[in-house]
């Protein structure tokens, strides 16, 4: 599974 | 954060409250899309949900706040306080067939089948197609008031800086979101034919007249 991308933008 | 990243959420943030001034100011929402609004606010509540559950930083938290805030004041502003003042006959875009294929391509194209990443994917969809109800209204009524082309160039502005965002934090940070990047680009490139008018026109304090 691809990385967990923190969702830090708007 | 970054300068692109910083420079598009107050770009974004000008957008908004350029928006809510030009209706409360001019008592009136003549020129505006309704449905582009109803659309704005189901991507600010599909993609803000998280508010609660994950802390990311004061800034990030006030921002959305103020963002489903003003959303819902301006559609408050155009469908309640000022409805007499909307533009019912011309701000007549099918927004179901918007949402709809947003909606199946979230469901389909996530990076996660989870309630949150396919709200979040949706909204990224939903938002990059949300400004078209507003630009067939200006395209049919052939002008855009002169405030409302600076809401609509902040509003463009705002995912044109976010692209070079991106850009930066691939090269720096190697985060790379194809979702969000596609969806960016299509969102800009909407935009592209009324910067080309607001950079022609606007900026030399004529008009903002669509060629007839």
């Amino acid at each position: 599974p691809e990385t967990k991308i923190i969702k830090d933008e708007l | 954060m970054n300068i692109f990243r910083l420079t598009g959420d107050l770009s974004h943030l000008l957008a908004i409250l350029i928006l809510l001034w030009k209706i409360w100011k001019t008592r009136s929402c003549s020129g505006i899309s309704g449905r582009s609004q109803i659309l704005f606010a189901t991507v600010y509540t599909a993609r803000y949900l998280d508010l609660f559950t994950n802390f990311v930083s004061v800034y990030n938290s006030v921002m959305k706040i103020i963002f489903i805030a003003a959303a819902f004041a301006t559609l408050y502003l155009i469908y309640v306080k000022f409805k007499a003042t909307y533009d019912r006959n011309h701000d007549t875009f099918r927004i179901e067939f918007l949402l709809a294929p947003c909606a199946l391509l979230a469901l389909i194209l996530n990076h996660e089948f989870t309630i949150l990443e396919v709200l979040w994917t949706f909204s990224i969809y939903l938002e990059s197609v949300a400004i078209l109800p507003q630009l067939f209204l200006v395209s049919k009524t052939g002008e855009a008031e002169t405030i409302t082309s600076h809401y609509l160039f902040a509003l463009g502005s705002y995912r044109a800086l976010y692209l070079l965002n991106w850009i930066y934090r691939y090269y720096f940070e190697g985060f790379f979101d194809l979702i969000a990047i596609v969806a960016g680009i299509v969102q800009t490139v909407l935009y592209c034919d009324f910067f080309y008018l607001y950079i022609t026109r606007v900026i030399k304090g004529r008009a903002l007249k669509l060629p007839a």
